[in-house]
């Protein structure tokens, strides 16, 4: 079965579609059959890998509307790399499908029917705690969450888990948060080292408790600012082909080891 | 009448309501009156302040539903500066006025009728060209646009503009885009400057068109990186109470120069 994995954090600007660009292609370089899954109507992971995002072809909108099927709709971006791409009109799909019965689980429903032929697929999500993002947050085994070390960071974190703990209650009980990755890290400011004692008090807090984010983890491995990870997309390509030997090259590759290492973890 | 502008990008974390809250209190310090208006269910600038988003205290949600005015709602910050603030229900007002009757039109109505006493009033809104964009944009006299130079940004930017193209000729024909505002600038980096440069064409090449933005100009000042602006939300004060020797405070203050000097400019 794919492990489903939502990349939520409704701040906007925080790393998560840089985080599955890389991760995405850091894992399938490991030999890790990868599908990434654009849920953003802003398309940038689509436009991160050079494709347009309104070609007339196959789409997620296409996948919620049930025209097409996810393997379908996939285009491989490389070996183990396939992206099911979004399109401009996946903001009217949000307002369509905002009156159907069950309208979080739309989504959920579609890759139940047609599982995308990959080990791990990885949801991008907007900046928004929205039917989108509640529809990622339904078909998800597992939530990763993205942040910046910033003020409001962990004011943030603690709402998307209130919307996690609800959709697990009423949608998905084996919906669980795994954990938190931080990015765009500035090491050397006193805010960034404050803002991360502070979430892993946080997450120590959460230990033994009753709810969905009681394991979740800090990755241990933080994903420093470089601006070569800003450069990436406009190559249409990820940090790998395009700056191997940077900082945000050997960050993510740290960050794929280390989400494999705890991928048998509970 | 006051002069009320929208503070719009649909991409996140480029710098929106850092701009808000220190182009306003810039602003307030050099005597205009400035009414803040924070537009964004994730209340980040009503945070900014130190003002918890759900005290029972009326809030620009109160002010879409008619109970209240601007001006009742607006909370003193300092001499010249007003805030209405946010409220976690905004986003339940997103989803309630969606089935209104001309539901972009009902900020400018209520603007319209009970106009906040003040010279500007700045509108910061959330990531998305979604209703209470649109409600700002439908409200508003000018567009004022932050923006990260990376990636998108101007592919961005035209999405953008083409929503103004609409809300102009469907609702609002005097609205019109004044500028963009470079903010979180990187000025080391190549990208920042290809960004730049692509961003002055683009401007060049809309001179003379018949379009709301003919007149936009890219701001002369730019906003650079600096951990501090990051720092003073934390605080509960803008960077002038906070650091008023960094480049933050230089930097928002030049824009405050400009941005009067520009006022008059048609
Ligand atoms: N570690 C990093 N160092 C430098 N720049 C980065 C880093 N991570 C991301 N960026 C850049 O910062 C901007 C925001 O990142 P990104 O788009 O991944 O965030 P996001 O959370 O997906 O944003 P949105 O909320 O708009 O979807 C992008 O231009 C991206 O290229
Ligand atoms: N010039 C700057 N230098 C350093 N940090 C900055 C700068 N401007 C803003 N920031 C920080 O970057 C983060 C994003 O900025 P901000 O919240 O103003 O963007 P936004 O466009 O309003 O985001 P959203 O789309 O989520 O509303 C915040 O934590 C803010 O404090
Ligand atoms: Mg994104
Ligand atoms: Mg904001």
């Amino acid at each position: 079965a794919v492990r489903t994995i939502a990349v939520i954090n409704q701040k906007g600007g925080v790393g998560k579609t840089t985080t599955v660009a890389n991760l995405g292609a850091a894992l399938g370089r490991r030999g890790r059959d990868v599908c990434l899954i654009d849920l953003d109507p802003q398309a940038h992971l689509t436009l991160h890998f050079g494709i347009e995002p309104d070609m007339g072809a196959s789409s997620i909108y296409d996948v919620l509307t049930g025209e097409t099927t996810p393997n379908q709709a996939a285009r491989k971006l490389a070996d183990n790399l396939h992206l099911v791409p979004s399109v401009i009109d996946l903001a009217a799909a949000e307002m369509e499908l905002s009156g159907t019965v069950g309208r979080e689980q739309i989504l959920s429903d579609k890759l139940r029917d047609a599982p995308p032929a990959a080990e791990i697929a990885l949801i991008d999500c907007p900046p928004s705690l929205g039917l989108l993002t509640l529809n990622a947050l339904a078909a998800a085994d597992e939530v990763y969450i993205p942040l910046q070390a910033h003020f409001l960071a962990l004011q943030g974190l603690g709402k998307l888990l209130e919307t996690v703990a609800l959709v697990s209650r009423r949608i998905n009980p084996r919906l669980r948060v795994a954990g938190v990755i931080l990015c765009m890290y500035e090491s050397t400011t006193r805010l960034a080292a404050e803002v991360l004692e502070d979430l892993k008090a946080f997450v120590a807090d959460a230990r033994g408790a009753d709810v969905p984010w009681a394991d979740m983890a800090v990755f241990d491995t933080v994903i420093r600012r470089n601006v070569k990870l800003a450069e990436c997309p406009s190559y249409g390509v990820t940090i790998f082909d395009y700056e191997p030997r940077s900082h945000g090259a050997a960050d993510y590759n740290a960050l794929a080891d280390e989400f494999l290492a705890r991928a048998g973890a509970p």
